[in-house]
């Protein structure tokens, strides 16, 4: 039997973004439900799944995501394959709208597992990934307004 | 941070995973998201984990890697997670999330966080979507 399991990330979601996490996360694990109930592979549920994620602002993930003390947003992203154990990889990115697509055609070049920076932007334009402008990945403030729960020991939010 | 896990129809197991970071991060900061075995690990003979959280310290536990480790020793989906956040709080002062589905498509979901949003779909279909997961290790750390 099929399962689809995803999630928006751990920490704490401010009252105001609380629906809005269970909404994307509703929408994302039945995006890849989807695939999966019509003989899909898990393979292509992941990516279905993380790319909805990625696509909504409510995430730190592809739009949506936090910017870094430059102002910048750097993404990462990685897939992996059970049935075969390969993966591919991303770090650094800041021009990859989806940068869990970008980790698969990784995977799938057969050459490469992990990849950073301007290096793996470069490899996007030849793997026919789309780049985008970084200035639609940031996060509004609206998504991060009122996070500022810090366990003990940690100064900054996390991932 | 965003992951997801799955197994389909012919049993194969996979997991995605993608993060922008912590926010004012140094240039160049990299967390737990894109590393195998932390961020992430899928393999057909055990099952699938992503992780999210502090990466800092899920790294130092390998935490997906382990999840899969310790399924392969035939503990329960629900029993890894659990217990690997409670290691990553005692062991290494760290704070997280888990999700893991085995290979019997059996599914675990534990954190020490306030929240973890998430969703499961299973036949029916049966859709459980929330930001906390109601076991004990989640009760004990609602924000104050």
């Amino acid at each position: 039997q099929p399962v689809m399991v995803v999630h928006g990330g751990a920490w704490h979601i401010p009252p105001p973004l609380r629906e809005a996490h269970r909404e994307g996360c509703r929408r994302a694990a039945l995006t890849g439900w989807n695939v999966l109930a019509a003989g899909g592979a898990a393979l292509d549920a992941v990516e279905a799944a993380v790319r909805v994620l990625e696509d909504d602002p409510t995430y730190d993930a592809g739009r949506g995501s936090h910017c870094n003390l430059q102002g910048e947003v750097e993404l990462d992203a990685l897939i992996m394959d059970g049935r075969t154990l390969e993966l591919g990889s991303v770090a650094a990115v800041k021009r990859v709208r989806h940068p869990i697509t970008l980790a698969r055609r990784v995977m799938e070049s057969g050459e490469h597992a992990f990849v950073v920076g301007a290096g793996a932007e470069a490899w996007a334009e030849a793997l026919g990934v789309p780049l985008c402008d970084p200035a639609d990945l940031l996060a509004p403030s609206s998504a991060i307004a009122g996070d500022d729960w810090t366990p003990p020991g940690m100064r900054l939010p996390a991932d | 941070t965003v992951g997801a896990v799955a197994l389909d129809l012919a049993g194969n197991l996979a997991v995605g995973t993608s993060t922008g970071g912590t926010p004012n991060k140094r240039p160049g900061r990299v967390g737990d998201t894109p590393l195998v075995g932390c961020g992430a690990y899928a393999d057909n003979a055990t099952g699938a984990a992503a992780a999210t959280g502090w990466g800092e310290r899920l790294m130092r536990l390998v935490l997906s890697k382990s999840a899969c480790d310790l399924l392969a020793q035939g503990e329960a989906p629900q029993a890894v997670a659990e217990r690997l956040i409670r290691q990553l709080e005692q062991r290494v002062a760290g704070y997280g999330g888990l999700i893991i589905v085995d290979r019997q498509g059996r599914v675990g979901l534990a954190h020490n966080t306030p929240h973890l949003s998430f969703a499961i779909v299973r036949p029916g279909p049966e859709v459980l979507a929330g930001i906390e997961f109601p076991t004990a290790e989640s009760e004990t750390h609602r924000l104050p």
